[in-house]
């Protein structure tokens, strides 16, 4: 299984 | 000028024990408001979410906002030096570039005080949406640490199974499987034991078992810990701190290849 970066869930502000 | 007083050194001690493992530095942002601090752990699978509210201090200023980066090993040492029971403040000047730690012990003979220097931390927030969760569970945070010790010696990932029955917790290796079932209580003579579920559609996700533990370092925050979660959006495993604030752990569920 993979696991994604968190970053990828939430905008940038 | 920052100024900040809690009367006991012990709170502050479990805050940084509860991020310590997952950061080796982070910014504290403060304001009239209290202190935040949001930060990705280093291989950026977890965001910490730490909120202490202005009024849950014993003594608090913050005259402009104030984002102090610091060093969570040598902050760790500096508190290493107070006792549970000193009075801790910590203090700022103005775009200062360093922050003080000031422990007076409980009769007041013994004042101390620790100058660290401040890092200009590069750190990007994220902007994290109010969230509608499918389930959120709420059990003694020491069960839940004690859950993700048992599965962590069976397998790397921990699969989360929430229904309106219960919730179970499964992790499976070369030893064999786990499976660890909770059911909802039905009467409890003490609030922190309990164990409830509020779920709109049953959820299943799989977890990394190491971030689950470092997350479980904030239990002594706090006797019972939330946990939401959604299909494919990260969990959510929050602590209140009592009169003081929260610290809330985001993780990215693992996902099929």
């Amino acid at each position: 299984m993979a696991q994604t970066s968190i970053a990828s869930y939430f905008n940038t502000r | 000028m920052f100024e900040a007083r809690l009367n006991a050194a012990t709170t502050l001690k479990k805050v940084l024990d509860a991020i310590k493992d997952l950061l080796n530095e982070a910014t504290f942002d403060c304001s009239d408001a209290g202190i935040q601090l949001q930060a990705m752990d280093n291989s950026h699978v977890s965001l910490v979410s730490l909120t202490l509210r202005s009024d849950g201090f014993d003594k608090f200023r913050c005259d402009r906002n104030l984002s102090m980066g610091m060093n969570l090993g040598s902050m760790s040492k500096i508190l290493k030096c107070a006792n549970n029971e000193d009075t801790v403040t910590m203090k700022a000047q103005d775009n200062a570039d360093t922050v003080t730690f000031m422990f007076e012990s409980q009769n007041h003979e013994k004042v101390s005080d620790y100058e660290m220097k401040l890092m200009n931390l590069d750190q990007e927030h994220l902007g994290i949406p109010e969230t509608d969760y499918s389930c959120v569970v709420r059990m003694p945070a020491m069960e839940f640490a004690r859950i993700c010790r048992d599965l962590s010696q069976f397998g790397e990932s921990v699969i989360i199974c929430c229904t309106k029955e219960g919730v179970k917790f499964s992790a499976s290796g070369d030893v064999g499987s786990a499976n660890i079932k909770l059911a909802q209580t039905s009467s409890v003579d003490k609030e922190e034991e309990a164990v409830t579920i509020e779920m709109q559609e049953p959820v299943s996700l799989t977890f990394a078992c190491r971030y689950l533990n470092a997350f479980t370092k904030a239990t002594p925050l706090s006797n019972q810990v939330q946990l939401s979660m959604s299909a494919d959006v990260p969990l959510v495993v929050e602590y209140r701190i009592p009169d003081l604030g929260h610290i809330r752990y985001y993780l990215a569920p693992k996902i099929e290849e």
